[in-house]
């Protein structure tokens, strides 16, 4: 399950739903930019 | 008035929950059409060739892709039983399911995006159970945002 | 007399609409049935695969990482730390406590 602690997403594969990879995605452009 | 008041609030709060289930029936629906699209395309093509793709060649589902610029430096470390990857990106990346890359293969008749063609829609409504029709039909005009009542 | 009428049709829209949710709940479950018959069906798993060019034509001029890992395989990605002399770090940590990971770089060269 997808865990937005201050540091860090936990995606556990074929149990979290996709849409947290969409949360992930967003957390890393806006860490990057 | 009161009571007008807590059944608005209750209201919003059924169709907020109704439009995250009409989303995940979207989803399950697209990547039923999706899978059984990849198992025929796949299919056809050994027939067609008389054997399988070389082993090395394709990758089974399920899996998930991390994508990157071609410039990006990765560092990767491996446990030696391969239970434990760390990977180190110089610059950004993104990750998706399966099913994200099926749709973009257009496995998905283009149904994600409501961008469905005539020929498409007809193969996507032979995909899905009976009861499931109504909704690719509606999923071919768009992505229904609105609280969607089949004809059921 | 205005809120009464008020009411009474709030009261029935909110009766169409648990009609609506329980519906959705009855297609979901058929939806998610169906799926699993289709994944499970011995037929289709040997077909169930994508080309090296599929994902190269999918995700254009990129580098890939294709992951394949027992169910429940953790996967960590920590927030990107601020640039070190210009050196940017993103990471992704993969834990499993099933079976081994396979990892393949897929690259168009």
């Amino acid at each position: 399950s997808g865990n937005l602690t201050p540091n860090s997403f936990t995606y556990r594969i074929n149990n979290s739903p996709s849409k947290e990879f969409s949360d992930i995605n967003r957390m890393i452009r806006q860490g990057c930019v | 008035a009161q009571e007008c008041q807590n059944l608005e609030v209750e209201r919003q709060r059924r169709l907020e929950r109704i439009k995250q289930k009409q989303s995940q029936l979207q989803e399950l629906i697209l990547q039923q059409i999706a899978f059984k699209n990849l198992v025929q395309r796949n299919r056809q093509a050994e027939q067609q060739a008389n054997r399988p793709p070389p082993p090395n060649s394709i990758i089974h589902l399920p899996f998930i892709i991390v994508n990157t610029s071609k410039k990006t430096v990765i560092d990767c470390s491996i446990s030696n039983d391969k239970f434990e990857y760390l990977f180190n990106f110089d610059n950004m990346f993104e990750i998706h399911d399966d099913i994200e890359v099926l749709k973009r293969m257009g496995m998905a008749c283009g149904l994600e995006v409501g961008k469905c063609s005539a020929e498409d829609l007809k193969v996507a409504r032979n995909l899905v159970p009976k009861a499931l029709e109504p909704y690719v039909i509606e999923m071919a005009k768009g992505p229904i945002s609105n609280v969607y009542i089949t004809g059921g | 007399r205005e809120i009464a009428d008020k009411l009474i049709d709030l009261k029935a829209e909110l009766d169409d609409l648990a009609l609506r949710e329980d519906e959705l709940d009855q297609q979901r479950g058929w939806g998610q049935q169906s799926i699993k018959n289709v994944t499970d069906d011995s037929n289709n798993s040997p077909m169930a695969y994508v080309k090296h060019d599929d994902l190269c034509g999918a995700f254009k001029d990129e580098t890939l990482l294709a992951i394949r890992a027992p169910i429940g395989t953790q996967l960590e990605v920590p927030r990107p730390e601020d640039p070190i002399n210009g050196q940017r770090k993103c990471q992704i940590r993969l834990k499993s406590s099933s079976g081994p990971i396979d990892v393949l770089l897929v690259n168009k060269d």
